[in-house]
């Protein structure tokens, strides 16, 4: 699942 | 940051470098998908709301103001300045069947049910179907201008380099997004057709001529 909470790619 | 990234970012600059060149210098817009470049303007200003809210890096942030204002100047090319050049005839792609189902699909699969997560989400679905308009466009006119055709193949490539960045970044970050992954497969799988056309005919010196 995802690891960050914001988004940081484009 | 990684260098399958970086190239996919600098692949994303330059094809829309190439397209306002390409309007800028023919002064026209003949055989560009107006429809497209709105569901881009849309993308970018959904996804990139958190410009003001968290700061990742001014590379970031550069890109981000960069991608939202080249796409409205896009938009304004194509509805306004170049208008007289632009080929609505064949520019007929229903994007409300895109929006819809999109919208939709972003309500009930995202990772945070927030505004700007669904935002976010929507505008990762609607890139992955969002060049279909251009693709129609090309198969309605039988044809694309070599110049186009270059910033397809630019376009194109940007999201199969994310592939890339994103298995690199399993492998060696851990990081994993299933929602942007899913997206990018689809979005890369619907340009396949237009790679094999580009390095079998365009890299030989032809133009790419779909079956009408």
């Amino acid at each position: 699942e995802k690891t960050e909470d914001t988004h940081d790619e484009l | 940051m990684n260098i399958f990234r970086l190239v996919g970012d600098m692949s994303h600059l330059l094809a829309i470098i190439i397209l306002l060149m390409k309007m800028w210098k023919s002064r026209s817009v003949a055989g560009i998908s107006g429809k497209s470049q709105i569901l881009f303007a849309i993308v970018f200003t959904t996804r990139y709301l958190d410009l003001f809210t968290s700061f990742v890096s001014i590379y970031n942030t550069s890109m981000k103001v960069f991608f939202i204002g080249t796409s409205y100047v896009t938009v304004y090319f194509i509805y306004q300045h170049f208008k007289p050049t632009y080929d609505s005839n064949h520019d007929t792609f229903r994007v409300e069947f895109l929006i819809v189902p999109v919208g939709g699909l972003a309500f009930l699969v995202n990772h945070e049910f927030s505004l700007l997560e669904i935002l976010w989400t929507f505008s990762i679905y609607l890139e992955s179907v969002a060049i279909l308009p251009q693709l129609f466009m090309v198969s309605k006119t039988g044809e694309a201008e070599s110049i186009t055709s270059h910033y397809l193949f630019a376009l194109g490539s940007y999201r199969a380099l994310y592939l890339l960045n994103w298995i690199y970044r399993y492998y060696f970050e851990g990081f994993f997004d299933l929602i942007a992954v899913v997206a990018g497969c689809v979005q890369t799988i619907l340009y396949c057709d237009f790679f094999y056309l580009y390095i079998t005919k365009v890299l030989k010196g032809k133009k790419i001529s779909l079956p009408a």
